[in-house]
């Protein structure tokens, strides 16, 4: 049940499947969940289906969590995110307008070979556990593998480098298999987010290059609104702007390419905190955590219902 | 212990190179020592002004500080042994059987 299941313990990949499927035969009329294809060992890349099933049409928001493996708070997060909206879809107004008039994609775990190596082996495993012919190190960095800018400013052409860019764009399978899937939606996908850790900070495009986006107003408002909301719960302040000044120039991000393929709202956020755990953030700090960002992610998503086009 | 107690000793060192020449010694420094660089995301996002936050192995720890200490470098250690973080930091037992 919603309510056995822990949220705020860090969870293995095993046990968020199983999750996920059990909420799946529970909760169909809200939730559905299905694969977009098979990662470089051969698992499941599952994205849950989240709103009120409706014969009209829906836009959509794309959430895909834990790109990187050993950011773990982001798939706390995405679960905490669904458990919240089934918990209060009948008793919370906005929570009802949310599903009722949107589709939520979430992938609770984007790199799920690396977040399973994390588990097992390498607490502080960053890429993907893809192979690499020529030399002796593994993985490739699915936040550099996107086709935007690929492997310019930011990214590495060495395999053993930690932002390595791979050995040509969409090279991952699960960068393939979630580009296939927004390409094939974008027409309906009005937003796309990605959560990271750590920085305290809400980014919109670009990385790739210091320029501004046409649609910043609505997106920068958003991201102002976003932080103000967060920072009301246990006030904590996050920074907010464009990804290549706030935080640091990079290339082949999804969030760019998600920009760049005709997605209008893309946001990258760095979670919790600024360096006094990085990325081993207490599980004591998972609910303080995912209730600040919750409400950041209701303000961004009924920003973008009501004000901008 | 979790991960075979492999992170005991190791810390997690923050610099911010106040110049280019700076950046440039200390990407040669996390090159040489291998260290796993939590921020940015790779050695080549170091420059004039990132926050730069290191992961260096417990063997290499004394190397770095000693570097940064002749370099005049001001440094902060943020984790002073990660094993000791990583364990107090999720609910052990039930950690340790669910892994």
């Amino acid at each position: 049940s919603l309510s056995g299941y822990n949220y705020e313990v860090y969870h293995s990949l095993e046990e968020i499947q199983n999750w996920m499927h059990h909420l799946n035969k529970t909760h169909s009329g809200l939730i559905h969940m299905f694969s977009i294809g098979k990662s470089y060992e051969g698992r499941s890349l599952y994205v849950l289906k989240l709103g009120r099933r409706s014969r009209s049409y829906k836009r959509a928001v794309w959430m895909d969590c834990g790109i990187h493996a050993r950011e773990w708070i982001g798939p706390a997060f995405c679960q905490w995110f669904v458990k919240e909206a089934l918990l209060t879809y009948r008793s919370d107004p906005t929570m009802r307008k949310m599903l009722n008039h949107l589709y939520f994609y979430i992938m609770p775990v984007f790199n799920v070979d690396g977040y399973h190596f994390s588990w097992t082996n390498d607490r502080f495993w960053r890429k993907t556990r893809s192979r690499n012919s020529r030399f002796r190190c593994r993985g490739v960095d699915a936040n550099r593998n996107w086709r935007v800018k690929w492997c310019d400013e930011g990214a590495s052409m060495h395999p053993c480098d930690d932002t390595y860019c791979g050995p040509f764009p969409e090279s991952e399978p699960e960068v393939k298999a979630v580009a296939n899937f927004l390409r094939k939606h974008r027409k309906h996908i009005t937003a796309y987010l990605s959560f990271h850790a750590y920085a305290q900070m809400l980014l919109y495009p670009y990385s790739y290059k210091y320029a501004t986006i046409p649609n910043f107003s609505c997106v920068e408002s958003a991201a102002y609104k976003a932080v103000n909301a967060l920072r009301s719960v246990h006030g904590v302040q996050y920074r907010y702007g464009p990804a290549s000044s706030t935080l640091y120039v990079s290339s082949g991000s999804s969030m760019d390419w998600a920009y760049k393929n005709g997605i209008p709202y893309t946001f990258a956020f760095e979670l919790r905190d600024t360096g006094h755990f990085g990325f081993l953030l207490p599980e004591t700090l998972i609910k303080p955590t995912c209730t600040e960002t919750m409400l950041a992610v209701k303000n961004i998503t009924m920003h973008l219902l009501k004000k901008c086009p | 212990h979790l991960y075979g107690n492999r992170y005991a000793g190791d810390k997690v060192i923050r610099f911010i190179p106040n110049t280019e020449e700076e950046a440039f010694v200390l990407k040669k420094i996390c090159h040489q020592l291998k260290v796993d660089l939590w921020q940015p995301g790779g050695v080549s996002q170091i420059s004039q002004g990132t926050v730069t936050d290191v992961h260096v192995p417990h063997n290499g720890s004394r190397t770095l500080l000693t570097f940064l200490e002749e370099a005049n470098i001001q440094y902060k250690i943020l984790i002073e042994d990660l094993q000791k973080v990583l364990e107090k930091g999720s609910s052990l037992p039930a950690w340790r059987s669910r892994r």
